[in-house]
């Protein structure tokens, strides 16, 4: 069985962010976020 | 652009439909290979960026069964409260009764408020997600939706809704062992690393030099900025851009130069260390550097992710 899920392809979130103008107000205030912070669950990783 | 820590950050931009609840609610997520959650905006929340999207009323819903508990989701762009419950959740013609997702209550974060996805369907490891339930794929496989537990991606060439190709790669698939099931992560033999070349370094060729392309190419004439060893040390990028990005091998960092800057007859060195920035900020417990493979990588070759074996294969798309 093979299912087919069409994905689209829309703004990322930079896109917009720069389109309104906020984008490197926020990359100047927020300069240590990290990118894979979503990878160390309970600093396990 | 002093403030950003790779280019990469903040663009996905890969969505889908999906729908939760009965009547089904409706709502556009980002697949996510890098995280194993399901969640959308609910109405519990009050933040800004719950306002901007859909979000998921579990009163209108007659299949929604409370979890009770509260975790908090943590991504690249923010992080977020959850609570967590249980309703059908659709994909495409896939329905999964009693999926475990997180409705969010706090979504603080401002990248958040202008994502133009309002959740995120999580399609890695069982180990990264919070709550002890099922991930969506568990789900599809425990109640008998799928066969096997894998899924991959291809990016068409054609125009969407036309001529879509019935075969997705061609040749040998190749194939790799998982070398951590928390996402999907696979080892790389070479030795080479995302670095980058500082961005301040092409600033100041931008600044002075007229525009663009020719510009640049008059500083490595007169041998100014790193442009003129670049070709032999580093692999130039094509873009123009200040934010052009180089790659070096790790093994050659000691064996860079020192640059040295002579300002007012003052020489102001600039050692190796300083110049080039190790793009890679997650630990890799054998400590070799980690890439992530986005779509550039995966618009090349078809990439399936085979849960069931623990694996992932790669072929060239078609």
């Amino acid at each position: 069985i093979l299912y087919r899920i069409i994905l689209k392809k829309g703004k990322s979130i930079r896109q917009v962010m720069e389109e309104q103008g906020v984008l490197q107000t926020f990359l100047k205030n927020h300069p240590k976020v990290d990118p894979g912070a979503k990878y160390l669950f309970n600093n396990d990783a | 652009v002093a403030y950003e820590p790779f280019t990469n950050y903040l663009n996905s931009y890969y969505f889908g439909e999906i729908s939760i609840g009965t009547p089904p609610q409706n709502f556009l997520v980002l697949f996510d290979t890098g995280s194993s959650n399901l969640w959308v905006p609910s109405t519990y929340c009050k933040s800004q960026a719950c306002s901007n999207h859909n979000t998921f009323n579990p009163s209108m819903s007659s299949t929604y069964q409370n979890n009770g508990q509260t975790y908090t989701l943590y991504y690249g762009s923010g992080s977020l409260t959850v609570l967590l419950g249980y309703d059908t959740v659709t994909v495409q013609n896939i329905v999964i009764h009693n999926q475990e997702f997180g409705l969010s209550e706090i979504e603080p974060s401002n990248p958040f408020y202008y994502a133009n996805f309002d959740g995120i369907l999580g399609m890695a490891y069982p180990n990264l997600a919070v709550g002890n339930s099922p991930t969506v794929m568990e789900s599809m496989m425990q109640q008998g939706q799928l066969t096997s537990p894998i899924f991959s991606f291809y990016f068409s060439r054609a125009h969407p809704g036309r001529n879509m190709n019935s075969q997705f790669y061609s040749g040998e698939i190749v194939w790799t062992p998982v070398t951590r099931e928390l996402y999907w992560q696979v080892a790389i033999d070479d030795t080479w690393s995302v670095l980058c070349l500082g961005i301040g370094f092409c600033l100041p060729c931008s600044q002075t030099a007229s525009a663009g392309r020719s510009g640049r190419k008059s500083h490595r004439g007169r041998g100014l900025g790193p442009f003129v060893w670049a070709p032999r040390l580093l692999a130039r990028s094509s873009s123009a851009s200040p934010l052009s990005q180089f790659v070096v091998n790790c093994n050659s960092i000691q064996s860079m130069p020192t640059i040295t800057f002579v300002i007012r007859g003052s020489p102001l060195p600039l050692p190796p260390s300083a110049y080039v920035l190790n793009a890679t900020y997650l630990p890799s417990p054998s400590g070799q550097p980690l890439w992530t493979l986005g779509d550039v990588f995966l618009k090349e070759y078809y990439t399936i992710y085979d849960m069931g074996n623990n694996r992932m294969g790669f072929a060239l798309s078609v």
